[in-house]
């Protein structure tokens, strides 16, 4: 374990906790895509299928379970929540799940480092995290609506791209035999993605301040 | 050295 790589898990498990309680806080998930989030929770589940199986370390299961708690109760509170539910625009959020779901299964399915079930739920996790951002994007761009997609979560969600990429670089240079071609692709792609985001959230962001000027 | 089996990362 490198700095970085502490550092990036600890920024990806902040950006998924303050979502969580920012939407317990307020009652309100407007402005945040329940597809995106309800990715993020298929993400997590299949990519930690090995966690009764392989153990790696006690860090390694307790960060699992933080993350599978948390994906799935911020989906829990979008969908069933009896306060929070009433602020999520369905008509909105309209990204198809197919376009981004089947793309991924059958990339994994041909392009994998093993041909085992686990293997390729894990690459297909893989894969959905770099595009998993999509829907949110569609929302942000529809909606203008950035009230609820903090200064903070953008910029945990962003630190914790930047981390794992300086991670990966140090593993390389001080681990004999790490190659990761799979993960660092698309870790690049969803890093891309994610630039695109914060893009349009900086706009949204200007747009707003000027809206706010007294006349 | 071989690398252990399993994703060690999240």
């Amino acid at each position: 374990m490198n700095i970085f790589r502490l550092a990036g898990d600890m920024t990806h498990l902040a950006s998924v906790l303050v979502l969580l309680l920012k939407i317990h806080t307020i009652k309100s998930c407007a402005g945040i895509s329940l597809k995106t989030q309800e990715l993020y929770a298929i993400v997590f589940a299949t990519r930690y299928l090995d966690i009764f199986t392989d153990f790696i370390s006690l860090y390694n299961t307790i960060m699992k379970l933080i993350f599978l708690g948390s994906s799935f109760s911020i989906v829990w509170y979008i969908r069933q929540h009896k306060i929070v539910r009433r602020s999520y625009d369905k008509d909105q959020d309209t990204f198809r799940y197919v376009f981004i779901v089947l793309p991924c299964i059958f990339l994994a399915l041909i392009i994998n480092e093993k041909f085992t079930f686990k293997e390729v739920m894990w690459t297909f996790s893989l894969y959905l995290e770099a595009v998993a951002i999509l829907p949110q994007l569609v929302l942000l761009q529809r909606t203008r609506n950035i009230d609820n997609l903090t200064g903070q979560y953008v910029f945990l969600l962003g630190a914790y791209r930047a981390l794992y990429i300086l991670n990966w670089i140090y593993r390389y240079f001080t681990e004999p035999h790490y190659i990761h071609w799979i993960p660092w692709i698309a870790g690049i792609v969803q890093t891309l993605l994610y630039g695109d985001f914060f893009y349009y959230y900086f706009h949204s962001w200007k747009n707003n301040k000027k809206l706010q000027l007294p006349a | 050295e071989l690398e252990p089996e399993g994703h060690d990362e999240l």
